[in-house]
């Protein structure tokens, strides 16, 4: 009784796009845009390429766009197509590491959204190392949550990676100048990633391109202890129930070798010899919780992790803005709920930033530009509770804070990923952050100061 | 290759359970009493009762919490129990009118919870018409979104109506006073419902009983043609397609009657006896885009929302916090996105409120007060854009403002429903109603003034 149903996840975002970043023309074009760039530079990291990402923006009668966006990344292979476009919650990065794409959702919802309003379908062109190309156009079944493939055909493709275009209802006007401030944003975040912009075939940018060496490639870890809520521990145990908790404990998480397994188990009084099976939900709830109390785990290790770094940082904010670059500050690696993370920081001076009381501040997560929903971000909030009058005399203005946050879970507030939560510690970190900046600007301007004065004597 | 999968809408709300509002134990207590709480108003509604709905919260040892909310509503059939409170995005509150649910989320993200954080299934005990009461004890598995029911038995139920019992890692020191606050506000946006709220039986509360009257049920509409995008026409077209385009048109919309449709038709060109069936995506997008556009259709009727309205809201308010009631104003029936809604406004003064230069703002949406997030909320930001200081002399202090959006959609930022975005025309609407608050306030201010002077002569 009572029109009891279910819906789908792509039902709910469709009637809920707003949380996804497509509240109107203008967002949604955005949004568009900066959806299929992050896949394009997830897959050229996966690829260890050089990045080359190119965007076309078209705009056509009245409002509607088509968003054109290349890479010479892995390609996405035949079987994979219809789901990863077709299907929301669909991906390949549930993983243990640090990359821009984690939901599943991002490329979908714009899939959703070309269909939605102008009735068009996604159309993709791939090419992965295993064939010579294919080209797809797929619509999204909304109540089903799975892909139409209205047409699928070979076609070739110079090299390997990805073509995806999008026709959508957006607002090229108001739009570009916030793809533009992300795109250039994403060649100082992702150096060594070229980008090109062409706007109507009437405006063509660069950006990006500061090195030639390409980071690390992060790599997934064990959870830390202290993330052992208890779906984490029920789904450890079932994989093997016979483990003995001590060889469990070990074999589950990181920094817990022998010693401190041995060491951790006596305090909570847990027999190691019992069978991690053999636990009832109390005695799983019991070891669930005590995990994550126990203080003597050691921090999480950054292999998982891919910070910017100083050098890369600096030199890509000096070249992009003219900048003076100021200080540079790491906190971490820590951990949120036991997911690693750290947040570094770079403050610089520059004619091409704001002149202010307060620095201006440009936020970045894995590698991400955030320009949207700052205003209940938690790097925004935290900025405004540091006293900066006390670090920065009212003469040298135009400074800046490049903040970023890389984790291997982001605590956005919402699916559209503009926001970071104050979740567990990272606010007395990001204050942390923003005073030794804050410390190193002074040293900088007391120093000009006596540099002046001694100039005049 | 490459580890592609999909994870279930349980999974996602799992891992960004943030942006559901179980960032911490503290934010999870009070998400927990308001889900239940909501759940519990919108089943007396549906039972056409007065609601009396109690709410307990005891604390055990450490940070344990179980949150038990009773109704006397409609109950939960059996079948349904289940799904309904162990499966993401389930429910029966996908319809057409105002209601406070909507997302089919709300309770099971609690189940959800409090399973992770204590090992403890959700207890509900439900009694509907049809049968004398049974207890479910549920789980939900998290990777396939299903239910898990523990056990299930027959136990008596006095009334017809349910209680779920919830126990969760909670904060019940650091919680109180918004639950407190939470409860007290919905006593005002909801007049008719009696609440208590009982605190490790130690603090008794009660709230709202302000009127004996049942505000009419708000009843499902044909959707507005400005809510006209290509997912709903092709909906709406596959039901009947062969209904020719004038009786389609008449027959899904409201504010769409015989000589609108045939004025409408004759204005975009498309043959009034084509069935809607015979047009291809191109047709449909055109003829879903001039919908949209077409501006000669009257406003959206109310029949399908639940304002509070001027005389509950003044009631309420003098009640609640003894409070001089200065104005009312209402804004709408509009749409956004053609999804009726309306806007209503209370300014009242009370030393209860906080003295500031700007007035207090108390939020509400579907009849919900909402207490998180309010730095991106509309209301909230609207509100600093007035100059206020034209309204309110200094001397007067103590303002307040409630704000009530109603809508049969809601444009939150995130699933966990504390704010609304600034989407189509809303922020205007706002403006207008702060303005006309205003004006009232300030006609009260100089009366004041001008009784002081008589009354020094
Ligand atoms: N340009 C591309 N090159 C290679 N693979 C891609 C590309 N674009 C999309 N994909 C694949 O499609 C999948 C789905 O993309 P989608 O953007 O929906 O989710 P995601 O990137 O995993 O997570 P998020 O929702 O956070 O963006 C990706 O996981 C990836 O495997
Ligand atoms: N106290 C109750 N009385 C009657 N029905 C209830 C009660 N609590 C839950 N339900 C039923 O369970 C369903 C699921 O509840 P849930 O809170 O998850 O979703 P919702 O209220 O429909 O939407 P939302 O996610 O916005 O809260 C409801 O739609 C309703 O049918
Ligand atoms: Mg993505
Ligand atoms: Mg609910």
């Amino acid at each position: 009784s009572g029109n009891f149903r279910g819906i789908s996840p792509a039902e709910f975002f469709y009637r809920n796009r707003q949380m996804a970043g497509f509240e109107n023309p203008t967002q949604s074009l955005y949004t568009t845009v900066r959806e299929l760039v992050e896949n394009s530079l997830d897959s050229c990291e996966e690829a260890r390429v050089l990045p080359t990402v190119d965007v076309t923006i078209q705009s056509e009668l009245g409002r509607t766009c088509t968003v054109s966006v290349s890479d010479n990344g892995t390609g996405v292979p035949d079987e994979n197509v219809p789901n990863a476009f077709g299907k929301v919650l669909y991906g390949n990065k549930y993983s243990s590491r640090q990359r821009r794409g984690t939901f599943g959702l991002g490329v979908t919802m714009a899939v959703l959204y070309g269909q939605i309003s102008t009735g068009t379908p996604a159309v993709i062109h791939t090419k992965t190392a295993q064939n010579e190309g294919n080209e797809y156009s797929v619509y999204i079944d909304i109540e089903s949550n799975s892909p139409i493939v209205k047409s699928s055909n070979p076609l070739k493709r110079k090299e390997r990676g990805t073509t995806v275009h999008i026709t959508l209802n957006g607002d090229l006007k108001r739009s570009r100048e916030r793809v533009i401030e992300y795109l250039r944003l994403t060649g100082i975040s992702t150096p060594h990633a070229r980008i090109t912009l062409s706007l109507d075939d009437t405006e063509r940018y660069t950006f990006g391109g500061f090195t030639k060496k390409i980071p690390s490639l992060p790599v997934d870890s064990l959870p830390h202890p202290h993330a052992a809520d208890l779906e984490l521990i029920r789904r450890l145990a079932a994989k093997n129930p016979d483990l003995r908790l001590h060889e469990f404990l070990v074999g589950s998480f990181q920094q817990l070798g022998h010693k401190t397994a041995e060491k951790f188990l006596n305090f909570i009084r847990m027999d190691p010899r019992a069978t991690i099976g053999s636990l009832d939900r109390e005695a799983l709830s019991y070891l669930g919780n005590s995990l994550r109390k126990y203080d003597k785990f050691g921090k999480p290790s950054a292999t998982c992790l891919s910070p910017v770094g100083k050098e890369s940082f600096f030199n890509a904010i000096r070249k992009e803005f003219n900048a003076t670059v100021i200080g540079y500050s790491q906190r971490g690696p820590l951990e949120w709920d036991g997911f690693p993370y750290i947040v570094e920081g770079v403050l610089a001076i520059s004619d091409a930033f704001e002149q202010s009381d307060i620095p201006h501040l440009f936020r970045f997560a894995n590698r991400v530009p955030l320009l949207y929903d700052s205003t209940d971000d938690v790097f925004a909030k935290t900025l405004k509770r540091i006293p900066w009058a006390r670090y920065k005399p009212p003469e040298i203005s135009g400074v800046a804070i490049f903040t970023h946050f890389c984790s291997i879970r982001v605590p956005y507030s919402a699916a559209g990923k503009q926001s970071i939560t104050s979740v567990s510690s990272i606010t007395s970190e990001i204050l942390s952050l923003y005073r030794e900046l804050g410390r190193k600007l002074k040293v900088f301007s007391e120093g000009k100061k006596r540099a002046l004065h001694s100039r005049r004597k």
